[in-house]
């Protein structure tokens, strides 16, 4: 029924062929799947790109043995507490990182294969009350945790076999910082969006805190997604998860800021909504270069091109279950979908 | 987006601030 009311929607300008179905891993255990991601591993044959699933209490890696069939080859089983997330570490190989917890994170860890005995491998990098983390360039972590007085943003710092090599902390904004995003082309500069609806930035050599910027009130709560500068302006796409829809807007579920950081002013550049008749709201999303993919409250999946503010394609929910995940692969020509099941469906883009 | 909207826009914004702000 769900996908029947959708039909006239993907008819109005919205072209379900921009996504062509590539391959769909089909997990036998019938574990709720709570996240999905894509890393490199390098084994004899090379290196290629292969796929994690996390289920609450195992992880696995899935690797491509024909052009439409991939098989498990690795599963990490974790202990009592539930896996809540996979962390991408960008330019990393071999290595998978994840954030467990109850509530919210209480611990993050790796997973490797030893390359002395090829047994499977889990080690510790932090624990804590972490409410949000972050994979940087040059195989490092943020994270922000949080005590009763005071609130601690750490860089962690790994070495290529995944062993924490020290860290060094940032200057904590009084709020709570609830995402980060790496400034692309200033390998210095980080931000990281608050509680109370704020931009932060941070010089991530010195650590200092070098600005604070209100997004706005019409949109709380607020999640930086990517930010880049260009011009004097720093570029920020947020999500909007807990928005109103209005008259002007629409429902939307990214934007596009420019900040000014000199003086905190900041203006909307561009707003990708959910397109007009399409039922639901923003549930979570992924964003990669200019393209913004999110699962919609009616178990759909709608992507978008942000430098348009056009949504460019849309799936409706799969007959046999509604889309729970969407995350880009290292490209945005590849997006994992993936069903609460444990299905994943790998799109060209 | 104009200057004037935005304030005085400097390229050279994140030397800067670094400059300012507390070490």
């Amino acid at each position: 029924g769900v996908a029947e009311e959708l039909t006239p929607v993907l008819l109005d300008g919205v072209r379900e062929e921009s996504l062509q179905l590539v391959s769909k891993l089909k997990d036998s255990c019938s574990c709720c799947a709570v996240d999905v991601g894509a890393v490199w591993w390098e084994a004899a044959g090379g290196r290629e790109l292969c796929v994690v699933t996390a289920g609450e209490s195992a992880v696995s890696l899935w690797r491509p043995l024909a052009p439409d069939r991939w098989g498990k080859v690795h599963t990490w089983q974790l202990g009592e507490i539930p896996v809540i997330q996979i962390v991408p570490l960008p330019d990393t190989c071999n290595l998978v990182c994840i954030a467990l917890g109850d509530l919210e994170i209480g611990e993050i860890r790796l997973l490797q294969i030893s390359s002395e005995n090829d047994s499977l491998k889990q080690s510790l990098v932090k624990t804590g009350n972490i409410k949000a983390v972050l994979g940087l360039k040059d195989r490092r972590l943020v994270s922000s945790s949080r005590t009763v007085h005071e609130q601690q943003v750490e860089i962690t710092s790994l070495s290529e076999t995944g062993r924490s090599k020290g860290g060094w902390t940032l200057m904590p904004p009084e709020e709570t910082v609830l995402a980060f995003a790496e400034v692309e082309g200033m390998g210095d500069a980080l931000v990281g969006t608050t509680t109370v609806n704020s931009i932060v930035v941070w010089n991530l050599k010195t650590g200092q805190l070098l600005k604070k910027m209100h997004v706005g009130y019409s949109y709380p709560a607020s999640i930086c997604h990517r930010a880049y500068s260009d011009s004097g302006l720093l570029f920020v796409v947020l999500s909007h998860p807990h928005a109103k829809e209005s008259e002007s807007c629409g429902n939307p579920a990214f934007r596009v800021v420019a900040f000014n950081p000199r003086t905190a002013r900041s203006t909307g550049v561009m707003f990708s909504s959910l397109p007009p008749g399409l039922a639901g709201r923003y549930l979570e999303g992924d964003v990669k270069d200019a393209s913004a993919a999110a699962v919609l409250t009616s178990g759909a999946i709608a992507v978008w091109d942000l430098l348009l503010g056009h949504c460019t394609a849309l799936l409706p929910p799969d007959p046999t279950g509604s889309w729970a995940l969407a995350r880009w692969a290292t490209s945005s020509t590849c997006l994992l979908a993936g069903q609460r099941d444990g299905t994943v469906c790998l799109y060209r883009y | 987006c104009s200057e004037s909207d935005l304030g005085p826009i400097s390229l050279n914004w994140f030397e800067e601030l670094s400059a300012e702000a507390p070490p």
